[in-house]
């Protein structure tokens, strides 16, 4: 099970813009 | 082509388009210590993405409730005190009706969005951070 922070980190790092 | 740091001037979404400038942002951010108001900027963002893909109503409302209890609950918190009470409460009302909506956060992002805006993307670019890095 992931955990609240992991949860978290993963959903701000998707709406991150790519490497370019 | 024009460097990427004079791009960061011209608007907060050059920058944070950008995945250097929001490296430097953060780190003038954390000096203010109020780095969680870009990721909570962040979170909104990717909380409302979520719902374009495939991924289950249990994780949606995990991931709202930890948005929530990190960002909004605690009142002192630096992101709480930029968002306004109304915007908090209805907030709060989604999370414990579990009425789970992409847009459930979109107003208070919109707020920080103008706190930034107004208040620190000025600040940070007449900061010697990003001075320095130019």
């Amino acid at each position: 099970i992931d955990s609240e922070d992991d949860l978290l980190q993963e959903c701000i790092s998707s709406a991150m813009p790519k490497k370019k | 082509p024009t460097p990427p740091y004079l791009k960061w001037a011209e608007s907060l979404h050059s920058l944070l388009d950008d995945q250097d400038g929001i490296h430097l942002f953060r780190t003038f951010l954390k000096q203010e210590e109020c780095a969680d108001m870009l990721d909570f900027w962040f979170a909104c963002s990717g909380f409302r993405k979520l719902e374009a893909n495939e991924i289950n109503e249990e994780k949606k409302v995990k991931l709202a409730k930890a948005i929530y209890k990190k960002y909004i609950l605690d009142n002192n918190g630096i992101v709480s005190r930029q968002i306004k009470p109304a915007t908090k409460s209805f907030i709060k009302d989604c999370v414990m009706k579990l009425h789970i909506d992409p847009a459930m956060f979109d107003q208070a992002q919109t707020e920080i969005q103008t706190m930034m805006e107004e208040n620190t993307y000025p600040l940070f670019l007449k900061s010697d951070i990003y001075l320095e890095y130019t």
